[in-house]
């Protein structure tokens, strides 16, 4: 499903440049559920947005389902990613001033699903994570956990084969972070792919898979479930 | 040195009412260290932001050092909230196209101090956080945890004597999370009074004493240290 080939990221910053991810090999086969893990600032989010095609390589190789990225105008990658790929970002993203029924429904807007029915299936996933009283509530009327939750919601509610998300439980306690981690699991025994960054053990245990990020380069021996 | 005796906070949306805390009586004695958890939602960053003079009860007394905090007005709280509290935000909230450098060193722009020592010190307290190669980078060229310590370092930067702080290690792995609390445990014993949010048990067995919120209601029994 996803195959990346020698890929590198750098940043340009002025005269100076920042090497975010350094000839980086990964192969996630559909069906899988696989853990990143790594430092703060060793790349991970920077490999997330590239397989969520959220951002291009700099160099090296990318195909998602057989698809050479780089052959994509931007056009097609977004209609591939928003049919495809449920993205939970590491800083939510919500829309500021549009409340939470809204912000969870504003992905089925580009699938062509009637007003009723994107409300109903976005409350359905509100619900799902404990959000039922809060649909009236904008972002800035939602605590932090709160808003994490809302932006899973989103990003599960086409149902995408690939999930990506990125510390989903990095701001919830325990009981509500293990709530999360038992729907992703579901979604993987339905056969979804999920690959998660997380810096949480539990979290990294449910994997079937481990991937280890340190200044931009995958550790070795990473291969084997 | 904090003393909330029967606060509530109520928040209006229309004809609706959210109670986010409910008749809380809470007792920080100067040069303490206390954690404080709960499921999201409860109401711990609403107590927070109370405590830190960033909202005020909708009823009840809040006395901060002995001095009814109703009694002050909006320049004299914005006055004794720089001098004497650093404030880690759970969204960290720093000033986009700013550099790290200058997001850390504005706190000192209030005190009075000469850009040169201002900038000194900002470079240090980032040095400390283990960002000394990136002060260039604005909040958009860091990844999560690098400006989850940018926020770290500005609350400390003014040698605060109240330290508040909403999960400080949310986004950081382990070894860089240690590190955080090793930095908390130093201020503590040089005398810093620390309140913490967290839902990391490590981090919250390394205060004196846990405050834990349910519903907008502290737990009985947290008294003891
Ligand atoms: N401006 C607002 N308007 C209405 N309700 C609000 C507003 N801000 C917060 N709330 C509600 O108040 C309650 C307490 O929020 P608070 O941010 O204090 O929770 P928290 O304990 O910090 O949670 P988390 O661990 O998820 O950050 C939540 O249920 C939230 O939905
Ligand atoms: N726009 C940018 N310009 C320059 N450098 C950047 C930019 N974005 C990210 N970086 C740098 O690239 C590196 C990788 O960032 P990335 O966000 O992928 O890290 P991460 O592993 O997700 O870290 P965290 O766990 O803290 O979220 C970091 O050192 C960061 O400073
Ligand atoms: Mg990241
Ligand atoms: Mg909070």
């Amino acid at each position: 499903l996803v195959h990346l080939q020698h890929v590198s990221r750098v940043y340009e910053m002025g005269r100076l440049q920042v090497v975010a991810l350094r000839d980086v090999d990964v192969a996630i086969q559909s069906g899988e559920f696989v853990a990143v893990l790594g430092p703060s600032g060793s790349g991970k989010s920077t490999l997330m947005h590239i397989v969520g095609c959220l951002d291009r390589p700099t160099s090296g190789q990318y195909t998602l389902a057989g698809t050479p990225v780089a052959a994509l105008d931007d056009d097609r990658l977004a209609a591939l990613r928003s049919r495809a790929i449920g993205f939970v970002f590491q800083s939510y993203n919500l829309l500021a001033r549009t409340n939470a029924l809204e912000n969870v429904a504003a992905p089925l807007l580009y699938q062509g699903v009637s007003r009723r029915e994107r409300y109903r299936r976005a409350r359905a996933a509100l619900e799902r994570l404990g959000l039922g009283d809060r649909v009236d509530h904008s972002p800035a009327e939602l605590s932090g956990g709160q808003q994490q939750r809302v932006a899973i919601a989103r990003a599960l509610v086409t149902d995408p084969a690939l999930i990506l998300a990125d510390e989903p439980t990095g701001n919830l306690a325990s009981d509500q972070g293990a709530e999360v981690l038992s729907l992703f699991r579901e979604l993987h025994s339905a056969g979804r792919t999920i690959v998660l960054i997380t810096h949480d053990q539990e979290v990294a245990a449910a994997a079937g898979r481990q991937i280890h990020i340190r200044d931009g380069s995958i550790a070795a021996g990473e291969i084997a479930a």
